[in-house]
C-alpha cells in the first residue's frame, strides 16, 4: 500500500480538494484507495456529503480502540474514508502527555494489510500533532501549493518539520512532490513560483535531505469553478463533472503518481 | 480607535489580503492605521517586505513586558504594524497557564490612546489561544468569505466562538459583518453563497446575538491576480497598482466601512 500524507500549513492552496479527487482518480483506475480526513474543519468528510455521525471516526481512531475497521465509510466506488468530525480538535490536547503521540495513528493503520493500493490523509492547515501523527504513519508527503508568493513562504518551515519526523521517527519518510493548484498558467507569477521551485529542487538533488528526490509535478490543477461546486453536491469531480478540466488534471496527476518509481 | 478583528478559521480566504490592503485604503483616506499580525506565519509582516528581526514583535508582546512602543513598525504611511515572526507559535503553549490568557492582548494595548483611528488584527486559520485573544481585544469582527461551498461550512462555528467570546470575555464584540474575497460574479456558487449568507443574517435580526447587526457588505473584492503579486514587492495594492480592481474594491471597502454606524 503506498501512503501519501497530503499536507501544507499554508491554508487554503487545495489539500482537501486535491485529497478527494486524487483518491477519486486513483479509483477510476480502479485501484482501491482509503482516504482519512485529519481536519477538524472535516471537508474531507463534508466533501462526500458524509457525516460522521454518531459512529467512531478520527478522533476515536486516535483517542479510544475501535477497530480501524469500524470507522470505515464508503464514499464512492472503491474508495473508502475515515471521517472526521469538530471533535477531532481535542485529540491534540489529549494526547500532549501520551508517550509517542506522534506515532498513534501508524499504531493504529498496522491492522491493515492488502485491503487497500492507497492510502490518502487530508491534513489540517498548521504543524500540530495531528499532522505529525500523518507524517509518521506514512512513506510520502505530498504538497499541494498554490502559484502565489504567500504560498511560497512557508515551504522551507514544511521541509524542516519533515526532516525532523524522518530523523526522529519515521525514517521512511520522503517527500514525493509539489503539485501546482487554482493554476492560471501564463500569468507572470505563476511563471516566477514554478521556477523558484525548480531551483531549490534541483540544488537539493543528491543531498541527504528528504526532498533530494521530490519533482514539481508535471501535471498542474488548471482553476476550474467545477472543482469548488462538486462538494456541494457531496460528489468528487468525476461524479459530477466527468469531461471537465479537473476531471483531466486529477487522472493525469493519478497517472503521474502512479508511474514514478517508489520504494516498495 | 475602531478595534476590528480579521478572521475566519478556513485557510486561504483572504484574511491577510484584507487585513493589509484595507489598512492601507484606510490610510490613503488620511486615517492613522495600527495592523497587528497575530499568525506565526507572519504573512502580514511579509506582505510588506518587512521582518520582526531581533526586534520585539506579536510574541514578546503576549509573552514579556515589552512597551507596545518598542514593537511597532512602519509599512507604508500612515500604516504601522506589529510584526510576528515563527515563534509567536510558542505563545500558545506559554500562555496555556496564564490566568485570563485570551485577554493579554487586551491588557497590552491599554496604553494606546488617541495615536491611532484604526486597529487591525490578523488571525492564523484556527481557533486558537492568539485567535482568542485577537476576539478579546477588539470590539468588531469581520469575516473574509470565499464564495464557495467549503467556504461556508465553518461560519456557524465561527459564530458560537464569537458569541461564547463575547458572554464570557468581551460584552462590546460584535461581528461588523462578511466580505466576500476572491469573488467571480456570475458563477452560480457564488450567487448561490451570497443567497445563503443573506437568507442567515436576515433570520437573525433582532436576535440577542452578537450578529444581529451583521452585513454582507455591498463591496465585493473581485479575484484579482495584482492582488497575489503585490506581495512579492513588499507593496499593499495603492503601491503596486492603484488603477487595478483590488485599489478600487479595498477603497470602497473602506469607504463603506467607516460610513457604518458604530458604537463609539
Ligand atoms: N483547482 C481549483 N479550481 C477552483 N477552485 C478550487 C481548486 N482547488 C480548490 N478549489 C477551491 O478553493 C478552496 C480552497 O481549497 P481547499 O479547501 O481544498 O484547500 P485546503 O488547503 O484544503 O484548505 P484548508 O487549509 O482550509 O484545509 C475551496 O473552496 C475549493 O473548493
Ligand atoms: N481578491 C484576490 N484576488 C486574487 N488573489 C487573492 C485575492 N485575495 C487573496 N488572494 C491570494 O490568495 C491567497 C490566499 O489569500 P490570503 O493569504 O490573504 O488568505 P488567508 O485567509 O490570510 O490565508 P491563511 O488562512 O493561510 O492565513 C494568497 O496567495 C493571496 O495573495
Ligand atoms: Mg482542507
Ligand atoms: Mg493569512
Amino acid at each position: 500500500m503506498r501512503r501519501i500524507a497530503i499536507t501544507n500549513q499554508k491554508g487554503g492552496v487545495g489539500k482537501t480538494t486535491t485529497c478527494a479527487n486524487l483518491g477519486a482518480a486513483l479509483s477510476q483506475r480502479g485501484q482501491r484507495v482509503l482516504l482519512i480526513d485529519l481536519d477538524p474543519q472535516a471537508h474531507l468528510t463534508t466533501y462526500f456529503g458524509l457525516d460522521a455521525g454518531a459512529g467512531p471516526g478520527a478522533y476515536e481512531l486516535l483517542t479510544e480502540q475501535p477497530s480501524v475497521f469500524e470507522t470505515l465509510l464508503k464514499a464512492e466506488q472503491n474508495l473508502t474514508i475515515i471521517p472526521s468530525r469538530l471533535d477531532l480538535a481535542a485529540a491534540e490536547n489529549e494526547l500532549i502527555n501520551t508517550p509517542g503521540r506522534e506515532s498513534v495513528l501508524r499504531d493504529r493503520l498496522a491492522v491493515l494489510s492488502d485491503e487497500y493500493d492507497w492510502l490518502l490523509i487530508d491534513c489540517p492547515p498548521a504543524f500540530n500533532i495531528l499532522t505529525l501523527n500523518a507524517l509518521s504513519a506514512v512513506d510520502e508527503v505530498l504538497v499541494p501549493l498554490q502559484p502565489h508568493f504567500l504560498g511560497l513562504q512557508g515551504v522551507g518551515r514544511l521541509l524542516e518539520t519533515v526532516s525532523l519526523v524522518q530523523q526522529r521517527i519515521n525514517p521512511s519518510l520522503c517527500v514525493r512532490g509539489f503539485v501546482l493548484c487554482m493554476n492560471e498558467s501564463g500569468t507572470r507569477l505563476a511563471g516566477e513560483v514554478i521556477a523558484d521551485v525548480r531551483k531549490f529542487l534541483d540544488e537539493a538533488r543528491g543531498q541527504d535531505v528528504p526532498w533530494r528526490d521530490a519533482r514539481l509535478f508535471d501535471t498542474r490543477i488548471r482553476r476550474n469553478i467545477k472543482l469548488a461546486e462538486c462538494p456541494s453536491y457531496g460528489q468528487s469531480i468525476f461524479t459530477y463533472a466527468p469531461k471537465s478540466h479537473g476531471a483531466e488534471d486529477y487522472l493525469a496527476l493519478a497517472d503521474e503518481l502512479m508511474r514514478l518509481p517508489h520504494e516498495a
